[in-house]
């Protein structure tokens, strides 16, 4: 048996509302330690990876090594309207079962229960390396969600150059081209710190669709983080509640090339 | 205009 227990729920709404667009049909492999997640949307540009740890959760258990549990994302996000912002999130499933349960509480005054019909999903798993990073930027989460948004109104595709000192996106459309810089600001209030850590300057192309996409992920932490290399796909990275310890939603984004 | 890579040309399937 499958049984979790999530006092804040907004958490998961959180995450499956920044997952939705991305991808139809995703597997929760859930084991003792934790729930994982891994999808990549239709035409293998980006991938989603989330990591939920135990800590996460106030109450967690899983019988067997391991289970999958096929979920699909419209009737997720769906159940998951029910839930409201204060409320505490119970999952349960049995081994063999074909359905996942979610309860929604508020207190004791309104509980809410929905069971959803697991899907038996075919998934590709890509083995990611740790990887070292030439470049780490973080940034407020606003700030990202922001120069993505703005960005897409000039053109389809943005360069981060990430240079010692700060960081340059810019945007080259048909009206015109423009760029954003942001400092290196590590002494600032902690929610406006730009953090850019250079071992060698990269600059690469990408697609403001996808960058757009993860960024509907902003409300799970204050915080995201950028890594980039010049041979390896884009990292951007939401820590739970920017507790790394609790678990991360990670995209990953292949580069665009020049011709 | 730049191409767009893909994913299956930096990770493999396990």
């Amino acid at each position: 048996m499958f049984e979790a227990v999530l006092s804040n729920g907004s958490t998961l709404k959180k995450i499956f509302e920044g997952i939705k667009d991305l991808c139809t049909d995703v597997n929760f492999d859930v084991s003792s330690e934790g729930i994982k997640l891994q999808a990549m949307d239709s035409s293998h540009v980006s991938l989603v990876s989330l990591e939920l740890h135990t800590d996460v959760f106030e109450q967690f258990r899983c019988d067997r090594d391991s289970m999958t549990l096929g979920l699909n994302m419209k009737s997720v996000t769906q159940i998951f309207k029910i839930c409201g912002n204060d409320d505490s999130v119970t999952m349960r499933a049995e081994d063999e079962g074909e359905t996942l349960e979610f309860t929604f509480e508020k207190g004791e005054d309104r509980v809410s229960t929905f069971e959803l019909k697991l899907m038996d999903i075919d998934s590709e798993h890509l083995g990611i390396p740790d990887t070292e990073y030439q470049c780490n930027v973080k940034l407020p989460c606003s700030e990202y969600q922001r120069i993505c948004r703005d960005m897409a109104g000039f053109g389809d595709n943005m360069t981060i150059d990430c240079q010692k000192g700060g960081v340059t996106f810019s945007v080259d459309g048909e009206v015109g081209k423009g760029k954003i810089f942001l400092k290196h600001q590590p002494n600032v209030e902690e929610k406006h710190k730009v953090i850019v850590t250079v071992k060698e300057g990269v600059e690469l192309d990408f697609a403001l669709r996808y960058l757009n996409n993860f960024a509907k992920a902003a409300p799970l932490s204050d915080h995201v983080q950028l890594g980039l290399n010049s041979d390896t796909p884009l990292s951007v990275r939401f820590d739970i509640e920017d507790k790394a310890t609790l678990g991360s939603l990670k995209f990953f984004l292949a580069p665009k090339i020049k011709e | 205009t730049p191409i767009q890579n893909n994913l299956d040309e930096f990770y493999t399937l396990v």
